[in-house]
């Protein structure tokens, strides 16, 4: 059968390879001969090469002695694939279209196995990781290691589509997909020649790519995040989580600040230390200010002065709401006030597990969308105009988040203050314009009868902050401080904290 | 509550001294109990 | 109906890929038995960093005619350096000077223990990976070793390692300090050896690495 040929011609290659080094001229004739034979030459005998070699390297390894080579025909494949993505003529089609077919193969090859009793996530796993080697290895230096300089240029222009087509194909191994590959999966998506290439394409080409990767793990921890039991699978792999995130924390933290809006939409809503890793991210290279110096100001901090770069614009997920928002910034008005208000709660309720409710009336990520848009517009008045403008309670930004708080629900203001304390990270104009609007407001007269239920979640959100393992932000530290500080509200004679004895003890002690 | 990352990050090899390193391009796994071999980075080797 | 469907290569496989588009727009909200099983068995079978690790297939035998040990290892060498071990600077030859140390502090490899070990062989060792290892990652630490840490240069002309010496004369001289070059001789002696007086550098010799 054809099936059978084509294991005989894979089988061949495979022991080719462990006999010369890959290099050799003799390895290049063997592909040669494989396309004059129309193996590889046409795509359908290609696609049927591909799995019955990929199904051979699979079962090669579930027969193999465990301690011993289980992945020389898998490396093998890998070294196979590498050399076409590189060598062939691509004149009838495109490079990337190679790619895909490959992907797409492995991908249905997967689907099915991974059904069966017997499957194991490490030979996919195995491709994989060598696609990745093999490619950051030929990738160094622009691809110098190319003799060709036609194919040397092709190679460095195809390069970001490498990375964005293998993301995506990743996006369709996902866990929701695939449980039965979770762990290799996590690996692939921080996998030492995938993760730090990806981050680093120029423009950030890459970064899109990647934050929704980053939100399929998120999101599929976020659905088995139940209140009480937590899998010992899933506590696994968030530990795995916060660890890769920590990485990424140190190595590119720009990538974190940028794309913070997104990840914080997508965050499981218990998840308060990663939240806290994530918001404590600084660029390179900034020396700030301790955090826990009393006599700091954010008005003599010149850093607080700079607007934090942003990767993904809010405004784009605020769809009816954009032109209100906008408006109201502009000229305020009541019915403006009231369409956005009206637009922030559901329609249906939401399942969301959080601390103290299992589900949301309000669209939490508009919120977090209109705060950020708010915070945005207010940073670039702050450099068009004067700092007089924007902090000033007078002004549209502060009213707008004002009124939105004084009207709202109790859920409403927990949401909105919640997304405002996320916005106190390390010193920018968000930071310190944030932490003036929520010092304002805690010790505000405006409020009236409403004030204690602000302060007091305000407060809590606060806590929730605060009170888990470091780290802590700069700006969440800074803020407590100011607070604790403040001479208009005693925080300690609050009723709601005599009320809770445990609370008073922990600002007390603060 | 989260929990003490010290030994996490001391695992991850940050930050290991004053210095900044980088720790992704030597990444061995997410969980420090499968990453008990340091694995081959990127490198190239001049002609 | 779809075509896709038809098509022989594929109609086997698609419905399992089509399956997951299920589970991928409406996930279980409670994890069902079959699932869990399938994670946990993604935790059994967990890929660590030997599975991530470079692939070899054939390993060129070393690159030059040299006696070898029966106990010589096949298999790459990978372990793991204590973190908090200091690293004490080679003892042996060059002045290493503070700029260099801190470039090299700074790149990927100065943490991995393989480097680190790199810093404490001595020069004949650096030189047989550098000749007998060639193109593989320890021939490329044992340059960096040389070059970054060692100062010493690589010529692409006669491909021998050459290093700059410099000696401080006593006052009074025509000058304050003397420069002589060494190179190391692979091909003959295995020995470094002096340049001739009438050696000029020239820069463009040199790899830049």
């Amino acid at each position: 059968t054809v099936n059978e040929k084509y294991s005989l011609v894979f089988t061949e290659w495979v022991k080719l390879l462990q006999k010369v080094d890959i290099e050799d001229s003799v390895v290049l004739i063997f592909i040669k001969q494989m396309m004059d034979k129309g193996i590889l030459s046409e795509s359908d005998n290609m696609i049927k090469f591909m799995k019955c070699a990929l199904e051979l390297s699979v079962s090669s390894f579930k027969e193999s002695d465990p301690t011993g080579e289980v992945f020389t025909a898998i490396d093998a494949l890998g070294k196979l694939i590498i050399k076409l993505l590189i060598f062939q003529e691509f004149s009838d089609y495109y490079r990337g279209d190679f790619l895909n077919t490959i992907y797409s193969t492995i991908l249905l090859v997967f689907a099915e196995d991974h059904e069966q009793e017997t499957f194991n996530e490490r030979p996919y796993f195995r491709l994989l990781s060598n696609l990745f080697y093999e490619w950051s290895n030929i990738r160094g230096h622009k691809f110098s290691s190319i003799k060709d300089v036609k194919i040397r240029k092709e190679l460095y222009t195809f390069d970001i589509e490498f990375y964005n087509i293998s993301a995506t194909y990743l996006h369709s191994f996902q866990p929701f997909a695939f449980p039965g590959f979770s762990f290799a999966w996590v690996s692939l998506i921080s996998h030492r020649m995938f993760l730090p290439q990806i981050l680093r394409l120029p423009d950030k080409s890459g970064w899109e790519k990647l934050t929704l990767l980053i939100i399929d793990l998120f999101k599929f921890l976020d659905q088995y995040t139940k209140r009480g039991i937590v899998s010992d699978a899933i506590s696994v792999v968030y530990k795995g989580t916060l660890r890769v995130i920590l990485g990424i924390s140190n190595d590119v933290p720009d990538f974190l600040i940028e794309n913070h809006y997104e990840l914080m939409n997508n965050l499981p809503a218990t998840y308060f230390q990663l939240k806290n890793v994530i918001l404590s991210s600084i660029p390179k290279k900034k020396i700030v200010p301790n955090p826990y110096d009393p006599n700091l100001n954010m008005a003599d901090v010149e850093l607080c002065q700079q607007k934090p770069s942003i990767f993904y614009d809010p405004v784009k997920d605020l769809q009816s709401l954009k032109k209100p928002v906008d408006n109201y910034l502009r000229i305020p008005s009541n019915s403006l006030l009231k369409a956005i208000l009206n637009g922030l709660y559901r329609t249906e309720y939401d399942v969301k597990i959080g601390v103290g409710y299992d589900y949301l009336s309000i669209d939490n990520k508009l919120v977090r969308g209109v705060v950020l848009h708010v915070g945005i517009e207010a940073g670039l008045e702050n450099e068009r105009t004067s700092s007089s403008a924007v902090f000033n309670t007078k002004s549209s930004y502060y009213t707008l988040l004002y009124n939105l708080i004084n009207e709202g629900s109790t859920e409403l203001r927990y949401q909105i203050l919640q997304v405002m304390l996320e916005q106190l990270r390390y010193p920018n104009i968000h930071t310190y314009w944030f932490s003036y609007v929520l010092l304002n407001m805690f010790t505000s007269k405006e409020f009236g009868s409403n004030i204690s239920e602000i302060q007091e979640i305000m407060l809590r959100c606060l806590l929730e902050r605060v009170i888990v393992n470091k780290p802590h932000t700069w700006g969440i530290i800074v803020f407590f401080t100011q607070l604790l500080q403040n001479k208009e509200v005693n925080i300690l004679e609050l009723d709601f904290i005599k009320n809770i004895p445990e609370i008073e003890n922990i600002l007390e002690q603060s | 509550l989260g929990a003490d990352l010290s030994s996490m990050l001391y695992s991850l090899g940050i930050p290991r001294d004053k210095q900044h390193h980088r720790v992704l391009d030597t990444f061995q796994s997410p969980w420090a109990e499968t990453s008990r071999s340091e694995v081959e980075p990127k490198f190239s080797i001049p002609d | 109906q779809n075509q896709a469907f038809r098509n022989p290569l594929f109609n086997e496989e698609l419905k399992y890929w089509l399956n997951t588009k299920k589970t991928l727009m409406q996930p279980y909200k409670e994890m069902p038995q079959s699932m869990l099983s399938q994670l946990e068995s993604s935790l059994l079978n967990c890929p660590d960093s030997l599975d991530a690790d470079s692939p070899y297939l054939y390993r060129k035998p070393l690159s030059l005619p040299h006696p070898t040990s029966i106990f010589f290892p096949n298999e790459p060498i990978r372990f793991i350096y204590p973190f908090d071990l200091k690293l004490s600077n080679n003892a042996t030859n060059n002045n290493t000077n503070t700029s260099s140390q801190k470039k090299v502090k700074n790149d990927i490899y100065s943490n991995t223990s393989l480097a680190k070990i790199f810093t404490k062989f001595d020069l004949d060792t650096l030189f047989f990976i550098f000749y007998h290892y060639q193109g593989t990652y320890e021939q490329f630490l044992s340059s960096r070793e040389l070059n970054k840490n060692r100062n010493w240069q690589f010529n692409k002309v006669d491909r021998c390692w050459y290093y700059k010496e410099i000696e401080k004369l006593p006052p009074g001289m025509n000058k304050s300090e003397e420069e002589s070059w060494r190179y190391f001789d692979y091909k003959k002696s295995w020995l470094a050896r002096r340049c001739s007086p009438d050696f000029v550098y020239k820069k463009e010799d040199f790899e830049k690495l």
